[in-house]
This record gives C-alpha cells, structure tokens and sequence, in this order.
C-alpha cells in the first residue's frame, strides 16, 4: 500500500514509501513474521543535466543529454534501485515446517539514474 | 492474485502457497535468529544474508523439522535399555540444489526425569542411521555416543558431519536413538524412566540455497 505522493512531491529519482503487508495479499496464515514490511519502490525523473546525487552513471548522463536534444528519439534514464537490502521471513512451509529463511534484495535503500 | 502470487511465491523458493494444517509452535532459537536479524545493526551495515550468526555457518535457510517416529521395543533384557525409538524426520521440504551446513538434533524431556538416572547409575545415549522402518544398519557404528550422569531438559548433539554426505534433498531421515543405564560395576540398579521422561525430538537444519550459492560462489 503505498500513500497518495505528497501534494508537492518531489519530481526527482528517489525512493517512495512502499508497505506490503502480507494480510492484504492473504499470507497471513502462513507467514509467521514479519506481518509486513517497508520495502519501497523508485519513482521519478531522471532529468538534464543530471545531478550528483542521483547516483547515475556516466552513460546516463550522456543519455539524458541526448533525450534533452531528442526527446522523440532517445527517452530519459530510468529510475531504478542501486542498493538493496535483505530481510528474513519466518513461516511454516508445505509440511507444517518451521522455516526461517533469508531473502536478499526485498527493501529498496537507495535509486539512481541509469 | 493467480499467476503473480505463483511467480512470488516460486521466488521465495516455495512450489505451492502453504496452508498450515497443524502448525506447531515457533521453536525459540529461531525467533532468537529472527530478532536478531531485525535488531543488531552490524559494524559493517545489514546482517549478511547467506550467513546465520547464531551458528557462525554459512546459510540462508534455517528448518526445524518435527520428528514423526514411534517407540520401539527394547529386545535387550530389561533394565538395561531404557528407550528405544525411531527418530524419523520428513525431509521432503529441502530443494535441489540446497548445501547442507549444519544439523543439530535437539532432545527434550520432561521435568520429572530429573531423578533419572538414580545416583550411581551413568546413561548412555546411541544413535544409529536406521532404514525407514525403524531397524538399526547392521554392523554401523553408532553415529552419536554420549553418556552422561544427569539429565537436563534439552539435549543438543551435533549431527553436521554425520550428515553432510547423506542427506540429499527429498529424502527423509530415519535415526534410531538408545539410551541404556550402566551403573557402577555394571550392574543396574532399579529401572530408568524410559519413555515416561521423553518429551520431544526436533531436528534443525542450515542450507545454503542456491541463489546464496551462486552469490558467494561470485564473490
């Protein structure tokens, strides 16, 4: 469930709030802990020129430059994760199992331009 | 949610949603290891993923399989083997692919076999590799000896090494565990609890899922 964005938000490349608790996808059952977590989503744009600190590659400096002389032609960067985290998940598996196990990249820490 | 919750759940490395049927309580160690996750932030930034801390193994999957067996008969004259029973564990949950790192077999009793064994009396605790139904290899040493003079309410013993080679995934696991009495000079002296002081068995396993393979292997 992500909230409506701000009224003012910020247009640039960077990352949302994004909860997803597992009883709204109806794992309650199942999924001893966590009841759910933040795990985030990258949204904005990616516009020339390209500042610092939206950690973008060379590459995507140059793309933007080309979309700002092209935009029909060449679109903008995308907005996407650069750095991930892990969670873990504790659940009973399909033999009634107590399971803990260690998912990586499940929470979006940081987004760039690429 | 159809095919998507499919795709989720194949990625979280489960073939099919689960629908507990009569889940059993969370042991402690693994709400310790959860905790533990969630809380400590390390020197170095989040808990390494493919490693579990509380045992300083390689791992990202930690399972806690139930044991299924049934006492057996003692054969041996009585007042010598206290219990007998066959440990069997339903394996079928670890994947291809999946590295066994660690198992330990975790024995419970209850409070009232504190007395047992009676002074001057030492147990001895066997464990052997057994088929299915129940009946010990012949001729195999046992995998785990132990004696002790007094009993505790849990028992650890560590099976990583008499495991590692056997255990590959889909397959269950049949143990058959002897705990016998001795007392000083050989003799016993009045009869040990036996199954009375037994509580429950549970077997913990650490696997190295593939993905966590492939990364490490990378690294």
């Amino acid at each position: 469930s992500a909230p409506s964005p701000p009224l003012t938000p910020s247009p640039l490349c960077k990352p949302r709030r994004l909860y997803i608790s597992f009883s709204d996808v109806g794992w309650e059952n199942w999924i001893i802990a966590p009841q759910g977590y933040l795990a985030n989503y990258c949204g904005g744009e990616c516009p020339f020129p390209l500042a610092a600190e939206l950690n973008s590659t060379n590459h995507a400096v140059l793309q933007t430059m080309v979309h700002s002389l092209d935009p029909q032609g060449t679109p903008q960067p995308c907005c996407v994760p650069v750095r991930l985290s892990p969670i873990s998940i504790l659940y009973y598996d399909n033999s009634d199992n107590v399971v803990l196990r260690h998912y990586e990249d499940m929470v979006v820490d940081e987004c760039g331009c690429r | 949610l159809g095919p998507q919750e499919s795709a989720l759940l194949r990625s979280l490395g489960l073939s099919a949603k689960p629908s507990p049927r009569s889940p059993g309580p969370v042991p402690p160690v693994l709400w310790r290891i959860f905790h533990k996750g969630r809380t400590l932030p390390r020197p170095g930034g989040e808990p390494e993923p493919c490693r579990v801390e509380e045992f300083n193994v390689p791992g990202n999957i930690v399972r806690v399989f139930a044991d299924q067996g049934r006492f057996l008969p003692e054969g041996q004259p009585q007042g010598r083997l206290c219990l007998r029973k066959l440990l069997f564990f339903n394996l079928s949950a670890l994947q291809e692919g999946e590295r066994l790192t660690m198992a330990q077999l975790e024995l419970q009793f209850h409070h009232n076999s504190y007395h047992w064994p009676s002074p001057g009396q030492v147990l001895e605790l066997r464990l052997y590799r057994a088929s299915p139904r129940g009946l010990p290899r012949p001729g195999r040493s046992p995998l785990v000896e132990r004696s002790f003079v007094q009993l505790r309410k849990s028992l650890l013993l560590d099976l990583s090494a008499a495991l590692k080679d056997g255990t590959a995934p889909g397959r269950n696991l049949a143990l058959v565990l002897e705990i016998s009495a001795s007392g000083d000079g050989g003799t016993v002296r009045g009869p040990c609890a036996g199954s009375d002081a037994f509580a429950a068995t549970s077997l913990l396993l650490v696997t190295l899922g593939p993905r966590c393979r492939a990364a490490r292997s990378r690294r």
